[in-house]
């Protein structure tokens, strides 16, 4: 197992603190039409480190913050903590678990952690570089987006191959 | 290198022939260089011919026949780079019960060694999962992650 | 000209929300001109705020919740202008059970003053038809109109 | 009801003489994967005048002859046959059943029928002219096009509403 949980708060639609724990083998992540599902997907992405706002499906980057309901008023930061097992030593790190967290601020400040230690959003970025995660490994595989796997251009296609090289 | 992606490019290939004939039953798939010649910048295409049909135009296959495509070439290229998890948002959209028993039987085999986490509205895909996060909204516009009583004897798993 | 555009879009906006607010049982949906001065070049924006939530860009609607907007945008300009038939391919694809059942009862209603052809895997949908057209293919490759006996106590009714 | 019945002949998957009764009110489509739903309503498209092979999921023209099987050979025409009944006039011709025709050879030729008279294209388009029938009023839905329907550019969807007025 790789993921193993994630805590997600005042991202997008999850207003309260939220957790879900991970488990190896397949999991299945059910709910109604627009209940967050789809939510969690970005979250996991923009953790760790999308930085393309509509591969979030958000115009600013700032449209990720819980912007309030009819009952509740919007949040000011957006937080995610992504915690993973490192057994195989997928990670350039030497440790069992780690922890990554990201936060944006509506002011457009932002903060990034490695085991709640302080970083950059590129060192965020370099820890996953070779591990194959991100959206060209086919890894991560968006709603609507299966079709475009045989819609894609030959040449967009061969950048999926090379990553997987 | 050249030699490198070659290599990776065979390797992806068979294995799509193979995932292709499993998914469908039969048929036969292949990839194939745009440009021979250029192995460094050639694009890749597909081709796709399901079981008793000729080989032809993927744009000419059906929703489901494409979505079904598209899962082999994923499984073949995850055989050849597994990553350390897989996340799959609502990939049986297209798919008749079926198509969506054979995608779950290869997904289940997969899972043996890799994380997956799948969302779906499918009864089938929920019912071969082996653990079940659920989300829900019951204050409006709030999303609250809760457990899942698993009873699978219940006519309505939603 | 100009004041029939008006006349026409003033009654597919006031349909539209009604219509979204059926579809989704509360909430509002709007249609504004992206250039009000500009009446008869303009484009059309939509806005759309499922019960409870806040107006936003749609783009951050959820793959059901931009399915049923559509599906409100669609009879809210048949209500206008009426084709003498109407034929959906899969529209229901990605909406959950509640979802298609809120669906299927608008389609039924429209159902009953005009044609609807309606392509669809959900068995819900299914049953709400009056009438059920098939398509199989025996011999690979070849496709035959058959008909299906209507057996709705059928636990299969692929 | 308008849409009395099809009859496809050679026309992409359709390989024999396949004809379909339709009913008025609402009528479900249904068959396995790639048995030929969607080919139905390309055909409907096709005899009504479409000559946009993108839409029709072809490059050529030609793609929708029947190109054979493992176990038969390719045709050389294309045939289908639509009959409309025009109770409530919506045609602007003074008959109450009318049934259109459009063949492809492989060849190249075409022929076009109005009520098994030959016509040219053009008449057989300008037939469903003011009805309100076509892509831009979305009166037909393809697969997977649903979506499209908000993502359209704003200046795309005028055109729709335009056709309303
Ligand atoms: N910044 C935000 N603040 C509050 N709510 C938001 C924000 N961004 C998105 N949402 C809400 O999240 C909901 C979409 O959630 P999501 O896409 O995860 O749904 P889903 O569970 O995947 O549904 P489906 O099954 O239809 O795909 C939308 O209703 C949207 O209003
Ligand atoms: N010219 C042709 N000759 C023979 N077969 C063809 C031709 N054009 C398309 N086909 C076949 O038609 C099939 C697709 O049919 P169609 O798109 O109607 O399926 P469908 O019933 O809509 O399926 P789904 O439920 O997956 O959407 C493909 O398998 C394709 O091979
Ligand atoms: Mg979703
Ligand atoms: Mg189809």
């Amino acid at each position: 197992m790789f993921l193993k949980s994630i805590e997600l708060f005042g991202f997008k639609s999850f207003a309260d603190r939220s957790r879900l724990e991970f488990a190896d083998g397949v999991s299945a992540l059910l709910g109604p039409n627009g209940c967050g599902k789809s939510n969690i997907v970005d979250a996991i992405k923009w953790v760790l480190g999308e930085q393309a706002t509509k591969s979030l499906r958000a115009e600013r980057m700032e449209d990720v913050i819980f912007n309030g309901t009819e009952d509740r008023k919007a949040l000011n930061v957006a937080e995610v903590t992504l915690t993973l097992s490192n057994d195989e030593g997928v990670l350039p790190v030497d440790m069992p678990e780690i922890s990554v967290r990201r936060r944006l601020f509506r002011s457009g400040d932002s903060e990034y952690y490695i085991n709640n230690t302080p970083v950059k959003l590129r060192e965020l970025r370099e820890l996953f570089y070779d591990t194959g995660i991100g959206k060209s490994a086919y890894s991560i595989m968006e709603q609507g987006k299966i079709d475009q796997v045989l819609s894609n251009k030959p040449e967009e296609r061969r950048h999926i191959f090379e990553e997987a090289a | 290198s050249a030699e490198l992606f070659m290599n990776t490019f065979e390797k992806i290939k068979r294995n799509f022939h193979s995932m292709f004939r499993r998914l469908f039953g039969g048929g036969r798939a292949e990839l194939r260089l745009s440009d021979p010649e250029d192995v460094l910048a050639s694009g890749i295409d597909i081709l796709a011919q399901p079981p008793g049909k000729k080989l032809e135009n993927i744009a000419l296959l059906s929703g489901g026949e494409r979505s079904l495509t598209a899962v082999a070439l994923l499984f073949a290229t995850y055989m050849v780079k597994p990553s350390p998890f897989c996340l799959l948002d609502e990939i049986d959209a297209a798919l008749d019960e079926n198509n969506v028993g054979r995608f779950v039987s290869m997904l289940t085999e997969f899972g043996r060694q890799s994380q997956f986490i799948i969302i779906t509205h499918n009864k089938k895909t929920v019912a071969s999962a082996s653990t079940l996060l659920g989300v829900t909204m019951e204050e409006s516009g709030v999303s609250k992650a809760v457990a899942i009583r698993l009873d699978r004897n219940a006519p309505n798993t939603e």
